[in-house]
């Protein structure tokens, strides 16, 4: 089914927490180049799909949002905390 | 690893609890910490000593949201530890967030200490994460039966490339044994419960009425329902799916989108504002949110306000703008307000004096575009509310662009 409007932006929201915390995403708070902002944000969904295995769509899916919520480790995948 | 692969450059380090949960016996949190760290000094030449005061290699502690480093914890769930690789000052360090409820056994109401712990003294040592599936370095918390825990083979190997196999020679077997299956996995949402299905009384599978054609000039429908802008139709364990995404109906069947719930709905209707769809049939309701059905139901229709002498309803349609149900039974219909979720005064009304020319029963009946549509056998008519006048007359199946 397509996403309830309302969800889908707190599901974004997640999404951008989940991978800066764990994927070093950094989101250019004042980007004007959105579609570059959203293909970085593709590619780091999909280093994360990797990881854990799933189909690497660099799309927000119901997997990888559950996979997103699940509890876990604050030490991110990909580097060590600084 | 993490970059550089830093280690202790020693075989015996200390480690310091600094305080505690309140959620466990303080002897509990000492014991499951003990047992992590033995869980790594079985398979490597480390030894661990635990100091009561002064600065140890490794500061354990208990603290809730901003605790002095740059990683704030998040509140219950989500991030439950972390810790930091081997080094001076901070380097080696745990941290447990305080608003988990931590726990010595393996439950859903709960995280297992040793488990989280032997986790965070992983990084401790050296270890970063493991993408292997029932490895104790996976980043996600699977709760396993905590009972002669064994390491997985990858987290041996891990550490064993970092410091080596235990100089013991009666060290515990460095191979793991088979990873545990997880006894109980959180589930991600309360089971839902399986509905009784009417057994067939003969043993003979009964075959499935064949689903009719989209242009069948005398299809109709049990049940019409607005998802998220798209629009099922039901018939028996059948759904027409249109949505304004793609130009087919897509043809589905009850049990693909919800596995439990049982076919031939007699209503169905949107309250969108709350993501809601509920579902009727005889004296029952349920409710879903897209493809999740919402804990505890079914429950009675009488919940809403029907009198007990009223089984099953035709239909029932949401009105968005004010905010009423419409429920439509045999020759009446009821008005429920979304608002104070309770009948309205006044009804039942006859259907007959608020909607002329509407020929009843109504079979199913669906708000779109402003319009009402009332489904009665192969024919809809289309209403406007406003000014209670009926358009024109459709046969049913005419959004399947016939």
């Amino acid at each position: 089914f397509p996403v309830a409007p309302e969800k889908e932006q707190k599901d974004m929201q997640l999404a951008k927490k989940y991978l800066e915390n764990f994927y070093d995403f950094k989101e250019e708070k004042h980007s004007l180049f959105k579609a570059k902002d959203l293909s970085r944000m593709a590619d780091k969904i999909r280093e994360m799909q990797s990881f854990f295995g799933l189909e690497m769509t660099g799309e927000l899916n119901q997997k990888t949002l559950d996979m997103m919520k699940q509890p876990r480790c604050g030490i991110p995948d990909v580097r060590s905390y600084s | 690893t993490f970059p550089y692969s830093p280690t202790w450059k020693k075989e015996d380090v200390t480690y310091r609890i600094l305080n505690y949960t309140p959620d466990m016996l303080q002897a509990d949190v000492d014991e499951a910490i003990a047992r992590a760290f033995q869980l790594w000094s079985s398979v490597t030449p480390l030894r661990f000593t635990r100091v009561y005061g002064g600065q140890a290699d490794i500061m354990i502690s208990f603290a809730a949201g901003f605790h002095g480093d740059f990683y704030s914890f998040d509140g219950p769930g989500g991030t439950l530890a972390h810790a930091y690789a081997p080094g001076s000052g901070i380097g080696g360090d745990a941290h447990f967030d305080e608003d988990e409820n931590w726990t010595k056994f393996t439950t859903n109401s709960g995280y297992n200490l040793f488990l989280v712990a032997a986790h965070e003294l992983g990084h401790s040592l050296g270890l970063s994460h493991s993408n292997v599936f029932g490895a104790l370095m996976y980043p996600i918390y699977m709760p396993v039966d905590t009972r002669n825990y064994q390491l997985h083979q990858d987290d041996i190997d891990g550490i064993q490339a970092l410091y080596g196999p235990p100089k013991e020679p009666d060290a515990l077997p460095t191979k793991a044994f088979p990873p545990q299956e997880p006894t109980e996995m959180i589930p991600a949402e309360a089971p839902t419960p399986t509905l009784p299905r009417e057994e067939p009384t003969e043993i003979t599978p009964s075959k499935p009425p064949q689903r009719p054609d989209d242009c069948d000039p005398h299809l109709t429908f049990d049940a019409i329902t607005t998802l998220r802008g798209e629009t099922l139709f039901f018939k028996g364990s059948y759904v027409w799916r249109k949505s304004p995404y793609f130009s087919e109906i897509e043809h589905d069947t009850i049990s693909s989108f919800w596995p439990s719930l049982i076919d031939g709905f007699d209503a169905a209707y949107e309250v969108d504002k709350r993501d809601r769809v509920l579902f009727f049939k005889d004296d029952q309701y349920w409710a879903v949110s897209g493809y999740r059905i919402e804990s505890g139901f079914p429950r009675p229709i009488q919940n809403l306000g029907f009198p007990s002498s009223v089984r099953r309803i035709d239909a029932a349609v949401h009105d968005q703008s004010t905010k009423r149900t419409y429920f439509f039974v045999g020759n009446k219909y009821w008005s429920y307000n979304e608002n104070t979720q309770s009948m309205e005064r006044g009804y039942p009304r006859k259907i007959a004096s608020d909607f002329q020319g509407i020929v009843h029963p109504i079979d199913a009946a669906l708000q779109k575009n402003g319009y009402f549509y009332f489904f009665h056998g192969s024919n809809q008519y289309e209403v406007d509310m406003k000014r209670k006048k009926l358009i024109r007359t459709m046969k049913s199946n005419s959004w399947f662009n016939c």
